[in-house]
């Protein structure tokens, strides 16, 4: 039990902390163990993140596109302790600017390359769009009911923001 | 364990049967608002075994079930099937196969069944099946829109799941 | 009291379904005021909204997009009914795609011209920044120390997603 | 009554006086990820006389005031001014004037204090002062950052308030 969680806990903060540098260009972040002496296995966990020249300061004070990135830092944190054969992600790149997109896409690329790990992307992004391997689109030429078809890139882009 | 195509009928809004292949690497959905994109994730979820309408954005079970258009009047049973490749993996030996499909109805006002290869099995024994490969339902693998933010806007000791994950 | 909010209720109703249909360019959806009998001054707003094509349905199960949407219907429906000197939006537009945004912006637009409202409008979307009537971007010229400058559409679309 | 101009100083990233005009018709802010766009929101619902930290994403009031960077100490006083024309408006008479200046102070470890034009007032009056315009700091025209869907996701009898914003 508390070993385990223990052992976890080291490795999911080594790659956040490796992780959130990467996605940020700089910066540092750290995670903590809050640990409830009664019950070992009821701790909770403390995410420290500041940005590149920003002062550690609570991360509700982070801005939106700050936390977003701060939350996929820990997500793939978690996601390269224990790779799961699948990860799909729903519009998480919405709240980042350009450079924060291009960060991402990196990100994955360099993650997919290194686990055998199938990637589902929802996106309006341009850049994500240009950057997976297929594309699929989803349309309704029914009101109402939904159908997949295989799309292009230029015909992809219709549907960005 | 790999996860190689989806096949969902009459779930939400795709009542015309659909197969949606799974290839390695980058996978990209795009589409207007509205058009179902979401709904396919949903779809997963609920193939990996997902119990609670409210996870899946309804109400209750039967909200699942393709409820009709303007044109179209509404079904009485969703099905979605997940197609998923074991081979060399330990379960290869227990279900004697390289492959599975794992299958789950909803009977409008009569809940749900599951299936695994054909054969009528609990819902638990698919729960079990994808927990062991660290795929479930609830996994952090699986982004639903609008809630990245969530891990780091909730209290500390709701975060621990996350860890629980990495063991 | 209770007079007063029957009142308000039928406008913003009234308000509500109109701009609906406006900005999904169909589709139908009201308001249901629901009394509680033993305290009138306490009771609830249920909202029932159906795009284009789709059958009335329970909100929840609208996409993110088609809420934000229907939130965006509701928000200005109250606004018309007590026009206040200024509008606030914070990227409202972050869910939608092209033509849900080019509908957002052309409410907006007409909005301002019928009210004399001043709307300050953040955002990443391309679409809307060529839409208003002036931008000022926020920078960093020092990290951490945020400065705001006006600047031209070319350069505020480095900023866009 | 109009909002013409904000002025914010040691508020959040805003460690240098910054004076921010507010014209009519659209105005677009535009900017990378964590450059101050919302903090301008949150220093103008400070001004309208937001009491609550959380409501401006920090869990104390000190959290507003400039917390330094690696290059610059933090400080220990947050000014937010609000300049208003009133020209025109039953407010013109009470205060004699054409505009008004509302401000707010943080001061580090002793809380907040309000003025109109220079004089000092409790926050209740700046409080007052715009709810009856329809502009309180919570009203609806202001939509925070990610929260345009709060309206849909909540329950009715939370949405009630809406409509005493409308009466
Ligand atoms: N049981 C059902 N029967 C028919 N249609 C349904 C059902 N449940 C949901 N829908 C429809 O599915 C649509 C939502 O689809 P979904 O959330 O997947 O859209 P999306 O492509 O993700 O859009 P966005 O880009 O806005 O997020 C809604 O318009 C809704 O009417
Ligand atoms: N008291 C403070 N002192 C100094 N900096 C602060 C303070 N409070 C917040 N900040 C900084 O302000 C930044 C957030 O700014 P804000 O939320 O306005 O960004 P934004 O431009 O809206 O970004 P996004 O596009 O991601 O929403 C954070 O990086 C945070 O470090
Ligand atoms: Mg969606
Ligand atoms: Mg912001």
């Amino acid at each position: 039990g508390v070993t385990r969680l223990k052992d976890a806990f080291k490795i999911v903060n080594e790659n956040f902390e490796r992780l959130f540098t990467k996605l940020f260009g700089g910066g540092k972040a750290y995670l903590k163990l809050i640990q409830n002496d009664e019950d070992p296995l009821n701790s909770g966990l403390e995410i420290f993140a500041s940005p590149p020249g920003k002062k550690m300061q609570n991360i509700t004070l982070l801005s939106g596109g700050e936390q977003a990135l701060t939350a996929i830092s820990l997500l793939f944190a978690v996601f390269m302790a224990n790779p799961s054969p699948f990860c799909i992600l729903d519009e998480v790149d919405a709240p980042l600017d350009d450079n924060n997109v291009d960060r991402f896409c990196s990100m994955v690329e360099e993650i997919s390359e290194k686990v055998q790990t199938k990637f589902i992307i929802i996106t309006h992004n341009r850049m994500t769009m240009s950057r997976v391997d297929r594309l699929y689109g989803v349309t309704m030429p029914e009101e109402g009911i939904s159908q997949i078809v295989s799309v292009e890139l230029e015909e992809a882009v219709k549907y960005a923001e | 364990l790999s996860l190689d195509k989806l096949s969902i009928k009459g779930f939400k809004s795709f009542v015309e049967p659909t197969d949606f292949e799974i290839k390695n690497g980058l996978t990209g959905i795009v589409g207007p608002n509205g058009c179902g994109k979401s709904n396919i994730v949903e779809a997963i979820r609920f193939g990996l075994g997902e119990v609670s309408a409210k996870q899946l954005r309804g109400k209750e079970i039967d909200d699942l079930i393709f409820n009709g258009t303007d044109n179209r009047p509404s079904w009485n049973i969703a099905e979605v099937g997940l197609f998923v490749n074991i081979e060399g993996n330990d379960l290869e030996n227990k279900f004697e196969s390289k492959q599975l499909e794992i299958a789950r109805k909803i009977w409008r006002g009569e809940g749900t069944n599951s299936f695994i290869n054909g054969k009528e099995v609990r819902l638990k024994d698919i729960q079990l099946l994808f927990a062991d490969a660290s795929t479930s339902a609830r996994s952090t693998s699986i982004v639903s829109q609008g809630r990245i933010g969530a891990i780091t806007q909730a209290k500390p000791e709701d975060r621990k799941m996350v860890l629980e994950e990495a063991a």
